[in-house]
């Protein structure tokens, strides 16, 4: 099974 | 005070209707640059990036930078009434928090006035920095929207390959498997009809479906679509908008435990 990644997990909050 | 004027509000409209299943509620933020807007789904794995540059009004004016929240659906509501060839004024100020659609025909004979009711929207914004992506592949929007929708009736996911040669969009479900190839097409008529790979290193990732088709709604705002993708990073999914600016979706991958 895959993991569902959320996008923070890639781009930090401004 | 903020106002700008586009040729045809039926751009605005078709906008907004291949973003507001994805996003409900969103800010736009005005200031001289432009409206831009930037927005996460409920689940925060997808993201829309709205950019419309001041250059691509036939009038714009925005004394200050000023946030705009809106539903979107609302804001679908009262597009949905401008004429086909209309063009759009949208006008707002601080004093009010109301944001005014006025409809014209191209004949001036009918004015419409629509007054939506702005709103308080908290949300997070993300920083997304410039990056270089491995792979980047131009195509047809509507080639895209096709393969998205037929892998669709076959499973959850889609797993995208680009090697120098081609891309490769495979699914897998109850009743089977499918894998459409498109080959890099340079040789064509028109420019939007070519399908175009650059490829620094090969990337392998895979997406749930139902974001990429949902993405696709935005087929009709560009002939040609540009997806941009890196091992282990979001996908980039870009339509541009012919001289005013683009809609963007961001996808973030389904990764092996």
């Amino acid at each position: 099974s895959r993991n569902q990644w959320g996008l923070m997990d890639f781009y930090g909050c401004l | 005070m903020f106002e700008a004027q586009m040729a045809q509000a039926a751009l605005l409209k078709q906008i907004i209707e291949s973003i507001r299943e994805l996003i409900t509620e969103a800010t736009f933020e005005v200031s001289g640059t432009g409206m831009m807007l930037q927005a996460m789904d409920s689940s925060h794995v997808s993201l829309v990036a709205l950019n419309l540059r001041s250059d691509g009004f036939q009038l714009f004016r925005a004394d200050r930078p000023f946030s705009m929240g809106m539903n979107l659906n609302h804001m679908a509501k009262m597009l949905k009434c401008a004429g086909k060839d209309d063009t759009l004024t949208m006008r707002a100020d601080e004093a009010n928090d109301l944001v005014t659609f006025l409809f014209e025909s191209p004949g001036n004979e009918r004015l419409a006035e629509f007054e939506l009711k702005l709103m308080d929207i908290t949300s997070e914004n993300l920083g997304i920095p410039d990056a270089e992506y491995s792979a980047t592949v131009s195509m047809p929007s509507a080639e895209f929207q096709r393969i998205v929708k037929d892998l669709g009736s076959i499973g959850d996911t889609v797993e995208i390959t680009v090697t120098k040669d081609d891309v490769r969009f495979a699914a897998s479900g109850d009743i089977g498997n499918a894998t459409i190839k498109c080959r890099q097409l340079l040789d064509t008529e028109k420019p939007e009809d070519r399908t175009l790979i650059e490829m620094v290193e090969p990337v392998n990732l895979t997406f749930a479906l139902r974001y990429l088709i949902n993405f696709s709604k935005a087929t009709s705002l560009a002939p040609s679509v540009t997806i941009k993708l890196s091992t282990e990073m979001p996908v980039v999914v870009e339509y541009k908008l012919s001289d005013i600016g683009y809609v963007r979706f961001y996808l973030a991958p389904k990764i092996e435990d």
